[in-house]
C-alpha cells in the first residue's frame, strides 16, 4: 500500500552528500580525470571549453558525442569507475 | 587500447606484489585468491611472472585505504572511485590501492566464508533453514556463546552441515596478536570498550585489544566485518542492530526509508533518532577480482582504453565468466610480448601503400601436438581470376573474417579485402589458390588466431592451418574433437585467451586453438547465449569487437554483452557498395 504519510526525506550524518549542481559535478569530472586543465577552467569561455571537453570524454568512453551533458553523460559520469585519469598522466 | 606516455613498462618479467594489508570485507584467503587470479589475467599472454612477498620492498606493494590515504590522490567514501594504480616504476610506481568504503565482494554479494565448524571453511549458504526458521545472515540462535554462525547448505535441520562467521569474537587480522580474537570489555586510553572501536586511528578501520588491557599490554587486532557490517556511513564495519527506531518507528531489516535513491540502510545501535548511527545496508558489491585485474592492467603500463568491453574500460562492470578482451591482449602483448613467443614487439609498421592480400605472418611457435607442418605446392593450376570482378554484385559470399586487420568476403575462389584503417574502398578480386595454394575454391569458414596469427581455413568436414608460408591440412574437423552432426563450419568469434567459438546449425563449440580441440560441454545451443540472431547464419565473423551474423542480403550485429545493436545490409552497410 502506498505510504498514507509523504515519505520523510533525511539527511543522514556523515554522508557525502554531493550536494553539487550537475554543471559542477561534469566540471569535477572532466577536471579529475583529464578532459580539461585548471586553465582552461578558469579562462576560455566556459560554454566552448565545455562543450570541447564534453566531446573529448563522450568519444574515450564511447558515448555519443553530442557535446551535450545530457543523462547517458551524466550516468556516466556517476557511475563507479577506476581513479587513475583517462588523460595525461 | 593505450599505455602511458613513452611506454613505460617494467625492465623484468619476473615482478613481485605484497599485500600490504587486508580488507575486513573479506576473509584474507578469499583475498590472497583473488589477486593471485587477477595476475593470471596477465601472466597467461604474456612472458611476465608474478610472485607475492610477504615483507620488503616488492613491484607491485597492495593497500587498502580509504578517502586520504597516504599518496595525495584521496578515495571519495562509497561508489564513485573504486580504486587506483600507478604506471611501472620505482617507489609508489606500480602500487595498486583498493577503497575500503566500497563492500568488497566476488561481484555478486557478500562472500561469508566460515572458519571451524564441520564444512572444512566452506561459504555460507543464503537463506537456510534452522529449526524450520528461515535465515538469510548469520545468527547466534542455537548458542549460548554468541558465536555467529551459519549452515553451509540450504538446511541445517537436514545436513546438520555448519560453520562460524567472521567475527571479533573468533578472530582479529593484523595487528601484534597473531589473529587471537577480542577481549571484552578492554581499556584504552583509560575508558572501557565493549565492542570494537576506530578510537586512537585515523584511517577509519575498527580495532580491538586481545587481552582486557590495551593501556597494559599493547595487544590489538583489527576487526573482521561481520556479514550484517554496514559500509559507509558514520559507522562503517559496525554491525546493524536489529530491531531499530527510526522516526519512531521499529524497524528489524534494512531500510529505504529516509532516503530518496532507494539505498538499503539501517542503524548500528537500537535507536537511530537519538544515536544518529547508520550505514548502507550490504549490496552486491564490487568484485575485488575484476577491479584487481583492471588496476594491475596499469601496474603493468596500460592506460584506460576506449573499447566498453575491455577490462581496460574505466568504468566498472561486473562479468561472471570474465575472458580478456583482444584489445587488453594486443595491449599488454604490445609491452611485453607473447606467452612463448618473440620478444616484445614495437607496433607493427605502417602497411605499404597498396595493402597487398599478404598471407599470415608468421605465428609464434606452437605447442600443440601437430603433425610435421608441410609446404603443399599448389595440386592444381589455380582458376585465374579477373582483378575486375566486383564484390557488389555477389548476393552471397562463402564466407567472411578479418585477416591482418582487413576484412575477407571468399566466394568461389576468389576473395576480395576491405580495410577499416584505409578508406580506399574494397580491394580485389585476388585469388584464393595464390594467396593460400591447397586451398579449395569453395570454402565455408575462416578466422584468424589473435596470438598466434595462424589461419585458419574450414570447407564442408576439413580444415587446414596457414602459419607464414607453410600450411597444415587437410584434416578432419573430427581431430578437434567436432562430431558428425556438423556437416559444415558457418563461422567462427575469436573470444581472446586461445580460445574460439565455431558454429555450425544451430550449435556451436568453443575450440582452445593452442591444443586444437573443443572444450568440454560442448556443443552448446547458439540460440541459448546469442539470442535474436539468426540460427542458420551463413557467415558468423568477429569484427571491431562486435559479432556479425549473415543471412541473406542482411547482417545482425551484436555487442559481447550480447545484445543485437543493428540489423543492416552487407552491402551496402558493410561493403559500402553504392
Amino acid at each position: 500500500p502506498l505510504q498514507s504519510k509523504p515519505q520523510a526525506v533525511v539527511t543522514f550524518p556523515g554522508e557525502l552528500v554531493s550536494g553539487l549542481s550537475d554543471l559542477e559535478l561534469a566540471e569535477n569530472y572532466l577536471l579529475r580525470f583529464g578532459y580539461t586543465t585548471a586553465v582552461e577552467a578558469r579562462t576560455g569561455s566556459k560554454r566552448v571549453s565545455l562543450a570541447k571537453a564534453l566531446r573529448k570524454m563522450q568519444k574515450k568512453l564511447g558515448l555519443e558525442e553530442t557535446g551535450e551533458l545530457d543523462a547517458t553523460t551524466l550516468e556516466a559520469m556517476r557511475a563507479p569507475r577506476c581513479g587513475v585519469p583517462d588523460i595525461g598522466t | 587500447f593505450l599505455t602511458f606516455e613513452g611506454d613505460l613498462k617494467w625492465d623484468h618479467m619476473d615482478l613481485t606484489y605484497r599485500v600490504m594489508n587486508y580488507s575486513p570485507d573479506l576473509d584474507r584467503a578469499v583475498i590472497d585468491d583473488a589477486f593471485k587470479r587477477a595476475f593470471k589475467v596477465w601472466s597467461d599472454v604474456t612472458p611476465l611472472t608474478f610472485t607475492q612477498i610477504y615483507s620488503g620492498e616488492a613491484d607491485i606493494m597492495i593497500m587498502f585505504g580509504s578517502r586520504e590515504h597516504g599518496d595525495g590522490y584521496p578515495f571519495d567514501g562509497k561508489d564513485g572511485l573504486l580504486a587506483h594504480a600507478f604506471p611501472p616504476g620505482r617507489g609508489i610506481q606500480g602500487d595498486a590501492h583498493f577503497d575500503d568504503d566500497e563492500l568488497w565482494t566476488l561481484g555478486t554479494g557478500l562472500v561469508v566464508k566460515t572458519r571451524h565448524g564441520n564444512a572444512n571453511g566452506a561459504d555460507c549458504h543464503f537463506p537456510f533453514i534452522f529449526e524450520g526458521r528461515s535465515y538469510s545472515r548469520c545468527i547466534t540462535e542455537g548458542r549460548t556463546d554468541g558465536l555467529p554462525w551459519c549452515a553451509t547448505t540450504a538446511s541445517y535441520d537436514h545436513d546438520k552441515k555448519y560453520g562460524f562467521c567472521p567475527s571479533e569474537l573468533l578472530y582479529t587480522n593484523g595487528g601484534n596478536s597473531d589473529g587471537a580474537p577480542c577481549v571484552f570489555p578492554f581499556v584504552f586510553d583509560g575508558t572501557s570498550y565493549n565492542a570494537c572501536t576506530t578510537d586512537g586511528r585515523s584511517d577509519g578501520y575498527r580495532w580491538c585489544a586481545t587481552t582486557s588491557n590495551f593501556d597494559q599490554d599493547k595487544k590489538y587486532g583489527f576487526c573482521p566485518n561481520r556479514d550484517t557490517a554496514v559500509i559507509g556511513g558514520n559507522s562503517q564495519g559496525d554491525p546493524c542492530v536489529f530491531p531499530f527506531t527510526f522516526l519512531g518507528q521499529s524497524y528489524s531489516s534494512c531500510t529505504s526509508q529516509g532516503r530518496q535513491d532507494g539505498k538499503l540502510w539501517c542503524a548500528t545501535t537500537s535507536n537511530y533518532d537519538t544515536d544518529k548511527k547508520w550505514g548502507f545496508c550490504p549490496d552486491r558489491g564490487y568484485s575485488i577480482f575484476l577491479v584487481a585485474a583492471h588496476e594491475f592492467g596499469h601496474s603493468l603500463g596500460l592506460d584506460h582504453s576506449s573499447v566498453r568491453e575491455a577490462l581496460m574500460y574505466p568504468m566498472y562492470s561486473y562479468v561472471q565468466d570474465f575472458q580478456l578482451h583482444p584489445d587488453d591482449v594486443r595491449g599488454i602483448q604490445y609491452l611485453y610480448g607473447h606467452g612463448s613467443g618473440p620478444e616484445p614487439t614495437a607496433p607493427a609498421p605502417v602497411p605499404t601503400e597498396e595493402p597487398q592480400p599478404l598471407p599470415t605472418e608468421a605465428g609464434s611457435t606452437s605447442t600443440t601436438e601437430e603433425e610435421e607442418e608441410e609446404t603443399l605446392e599448389p595440386t592444381a593450376e589455380p582458376i585465374p581470376v579477373d582483378p575486375s570482378q566486383d564484390a557488389c554484385v555477389e548476393k552471397n559470399f562463402d564466407a567472411i573474417t578479418e585477416i591482418n586487420g582487413e576484412l575477407h568476403f571468399f566466394k568461389d575462389g576468389k576473395y576480395w579485402t576491405l580495410s577499416s584503417f584505409w578508406d580506399s574502398g574494397i580491394q580485389g578480386a585476388f585469388s584464393i589458390a595464390d594467396a593460400w595454394p591447397g586451398l579449395p575454391a569453395v570454402i565455408d569458414a575462416a578466422f584468424q588466431d589473435v596470438l598466434t596469427k595462424r589461419v585458419f581455413f574450414f570447407s564442408g568436414r576439413q580444415f587446414w592451418v596457414f602459419s607464414g608460408q607453410s600450411m597444415l591440412g587437410p584434416r578432419g574437423i573430427e581431430k578437434l574433437g567436432i562430431g558428425k552432426e556438423a556437416r559444415r563450419i558457418s563461422g567462427a568469434l575469436q573470444r581472446g585467451r586461445g580460445k574460439v567459438l565455431l558454429f555450425s546449425g544451430e550449435s556451436y563449440w568453443r575450440l582452445d586453438v593452442k591444443v586444437q580441440r573443443v572444450d568440454k560441454g560442448y556443443p552448446r545451443a547458439t540460440d541459448d547465449v546469442f539470442t535474436g540472431v539468426p540460427l542458420d547464419a551463413r557467415n558468423v565473423f568477429l569484427y571491431q569487437d562486435k559479432y556479425y551474423f549473415c543471412r541473406g542480403s542482411f547482417y545482425w550485429r551484436m555487442t559481447p554483452r550480447y545484445q543485437v545493436d543493428r540489423v543492416g545490409y552487407v552491402k551496402y552497410d558493410i561493403l559500402q557498395c553504392p
